[in-house]
């Protein structure tokens, strides 16, 4: 039951190349 | 100076993925394929989710100590040794600076000679770009998961050298000298900043509740009590036989140097 990384702040949003 | 150029650490990840990185040069990872963002490497999504089939192992510090030794191979610290680590923190000046903050790109420098080195050594066994790129996830995940980019130089070096290949006892003769006033003592307080910072690795794979929680105080008081003394400080003996017994909250460490020697 590996702990999903707890990521409170999430990382920045996609944006499309 | 110039900051150090990291660009080469793009090639960690292949098509549809990129790497990029947030103003405080964390490293993020962009799949252009399904659109989304991702703070793990897709390869330490991978590892994770491969660590669940061992979830059947029933003795925790066994199934803990596994799953430790498959993390500690894909990132090949493994084949790190102890001394090669202390030589790069110290070559990076990071001897006696415990509460110094390290930046990702301190933390990439600092692991960027580690691993040059080792793939000098082992050309087919190590790909810098990824290695360190696994790394420095993974140290992330443990110490910074909020992804502040920040580590404290305590947490870097106890993470990088509890996976690093050595002598059990190096490693905790080493881990005391961390922590020691000049006199070689170590208050509680200091125990404590020390042990926290070691259950943070089992905590990551979600089996702390096994090594007695978070908190790790009572572990603290059980080392001062094995001391036998009401003096405040405790020495570097003392701290190894509190350790040979193999207490709760550290027990998944002699487990995993049982399981690399099993190996050989």
């Amino acid at each position: 039951r590996p702990k999903p990384t707890p990521t409170y702040r999430m990382p920045p949003p996609y944006v499309p190349p | 100076g110039a900051p150090p150029n990291h660009s080469f650490l793009s090639a960690a990840v292949d098509h549809p993925w990129e790497r990029a990185t947030t103003p405080t040069k964390v490293p993020y990872y962009i799949n252009h394929q399904t659109e989304t963002t991702h703070w793990d490497h897709p390869k330490m999504t991978e590892l994770m989710n491969s660590l669940s089939e061992l979830n059947e192992v029933r003795f925790s510090a066994y199934r803990t100590a596994l799953k430790l030794r498959t993390v500690q191979k894909r990132m090949c610290l493994d084949l790190v040794t102890v001394n090669r680590a202390i030589d790069a923190f110290d070559s990076h000046g990071l001897r006696a600076q415990n509460d110094k903050v390290l930046d990702v790109t301190d933390m990439i420098s600092v692991l960027k000679t580690i691993y040059d080195q080792l793939a000098n050594e082992n050309p087919s066994l190590v790909t810098v770009p990824l290695c360190l790129d696994l790394a420095v996830n993974w140290l992330l995940n443990v110490y910074d998961s909020q992804r502040t980019g920040q580590i404290r130089v305590l947490s870097f070096k106890v993470g990088i050298v509890l996976l690093c290949k050595g002598h059990l006892e190096q490693k905790y003769r080493y881990l005391f000298r961390l922590m020691a006033d000049p006199s070689r003592l170590v208050d509680q307080r200091k125990l404590g900043l020390l042990l926290h910072d070691c259950i943070q690795i089992p905590r990551q794979l979600g089996e702390v509740a096994s090594f007695g929680g978070s908190n790790i105080e009572p572990s603290v008081r059980s080392c001062f009590e094995q001391a036998g003394n009401s003096t405040t400080t405790i020495e570097a003996v003392q701290f190894l036989s509190w350790l040979e017994r193999e207490p709760q909250s550290m027990v998944w460490l002699p487990v995993l140097h049982r399981v690399a020697a099993s190996e050989a």
